[in-house]
């Protein structure tokens, strides 16, 4: 749950 | 992925590639701000690092290849053409670039995941790409009269804004995940600065009229 987003976004 | 990242993703292309044709068949770009395109030329090249060390999807290499070629491409256009090259409106487009660029390095410098060549490279793209768009918003409204082509590849522009902030809405309360507010804030921003646009782009559709930008 406290992970940050990951970055798989362009 | 869900349908309003792979749709934000679609009109950013849609973009990209309306433009490149308009300057391939017409072998005009005026109206077309170079600085905008050598800026977003710079935000791809910077995000799309990880091209080569971190392996996400095909669609997402993909993509990041297109992007950094076809912005490549409409920035060679511009500057190499012979026929292109002539119909830059130079005069007109005037807006200090290299500030942006300082201004939004130094910003990803203080505010960053991590202090890492990497992420620093990462959080610049994000702050650039905010504010890419502002020396082709000056310049459309020094030129005053928009070409469709020209109004049409800010529109979707500004739709792959307002698509990714769906995005991050429906991941936010669909995935467990705490969400970053280094994009979210820059990408408010981003979208914001399209909201006077639309505003203008909206009442030429409805009016069935050329787009015009007030003065």
């Amino acid at each position: 749950d406290c992970l940050p987003a990951p970055k798989d976004e362009l | 992925m869900n349908a309003f990242r792979f749709l934000g993703d679609m009109t950013h292309l849609f973009s990209v590639l309306v433009l490149l044709l308009k300057i391939y068949a017409t072998k005009t770009c005026s109206g077309v701000s170079r600085k905008t395109q050598e800026l977003y030329l710079l935000v791809f090249v910077a995000r799309y690092l990880d091209l080569f060390t971190d392996y996400i999807s095909l669609y997402n290499s993909v993509m990041k290849i297109v992007f950094i070629t076809s912005s490549a491409a409409i920035v060679w256009y511009m500057r190499r053409h012979p026929q292109v090259r002539r119909t830059y409106d130079k005069e007109q487009d005037t807006f200090r670039h290299s500030v942006l660029v300082a201004a939004t390095f130094v910003l990803a410098l203080i505010f960053n995941d991590r202090f890492t060549f990497r992420e620093i490279c990462w959080a610049f793209s994000i702050y650039l790409e905010a504010v890419a768009i502002l020396p082709q918003l000056v310049l459309l409204q020094r030129c005053r009269n928009v070409d469709n082509l020209t109004g049409q590849y800010v529109f979707f522009l500004g739709a792959y804004r307002a698509f990714y902030i769906l995005n991050w809405i429906y991941r936010y309360f669909t995935e467990g995940h705490h969400s970053r507010w280094i994009p979210w804030i820059a990408g408010l921003v981003q979208t914001g600065l399209y909201a006077d646009f639309f505003y203008y782009y909206f009442l030429s559709w409805k009016n069935n009229v050329k787009l015009e930008l007030p003065a």
